[in-house]
């Protein structure tokens, strides 16, 4: 573990937060793609089928656990509360899923580290995590105000897989063996997906003025 | 420490 991961991780950690605060103190899911939540739901869920077999250590096994937890709960709030649900604009909301999932699936059958279910599903949450954001892209270009909340939640997601690539440059200069091309490949091209967003951000805290992406 | 042939990342 060295400090780029941990400070990957609790930015995720963070960007949950952020989102958990919207849903449950706010009581609101406005300009959240639940697409893309989906998505992250299906990315954990895939990603740690080694939850209970491979044990790594009580970090790893704690952070899985609340990554799946909030992932799904995430998921039933936007869907089925209440008051939350009444936020969710599905008219906005449009992306498909299967655009995302069936290439990302095929992709890990053709590239994984190993051909086993575990392995096969285990890739394929690595693609499907990289364009996971684009519904949530998607959505905040045709969102006129987007809110703080949701622009802070995006920019901590971005944030983290920056992180994670200053994570995996350090790890292939100190460790032995340390090379994963699917990975590296996958979350770079994850993290540039980020660029566009980065961009708008920065400018809009420079001016000091609402977050708008240009349609 | 490296473990092989796991995830190690989350």
């Amino acid at each position: 573990m060295n400090i780029f991961r941990l400070a990957g991780d609790m930015t995720h950690l963070a960007s949950v937060l952020v989102l958990l605060l919207k849903i449950h103190t706010i009581k609101s899911c406005a300009g959240i793609s639940l697409k893309t939540q989906e998505l992250y739901a299906l990315v954990f869920a895939t990603r740690y089928l080694d939850i209970f077999t491979d044990f790594i250590s009580l970090y790893n096994t704690t952070m899985k656990l609340i990554f799946l937890g909030s992932s799904f709960s995430i998921v039933w709030y936007i869907r089925n509360h209440k008051i939350v649900s009444r936020s969710y604009d599905k008219s906005q909301d449009t992306f498909r899923h299967y655009f995302l999932i069936i290439p990302c699936l095929l992709l890990a059958l053709l590239v994984n580290e190993k051909f086993t279910f575990k392995e096969v599903m285990w890739a394929f949450s690595i693609y499907l995590e990289a364009v996971a954001i684009l519904p949530q892209l998607v959505l905040l270009q045709r969102t006129r105000n987007i809110d703080n909340l949701t622009g802070q939640y995006v920019f901590l997601l971005g944030a983290y897989r920056a992180l994670y690539i200053l994570n995996w440059i350090y790890r292939y200069f100190t460790e032995t063996h340390y090379v994963h091309w699917i990975t590296w490949v996958s979350g770079l091209v994850q993290t540039l997906l980020y660029a566009d967003f980065f961009y708008y951000y920065f400018e809009s805290w420079k001016n000091n003025k609402k977050l708008q992406l240009p349609a | 420490g490296e473990l092989v042939g796991m995830h190690d990342e989350l």
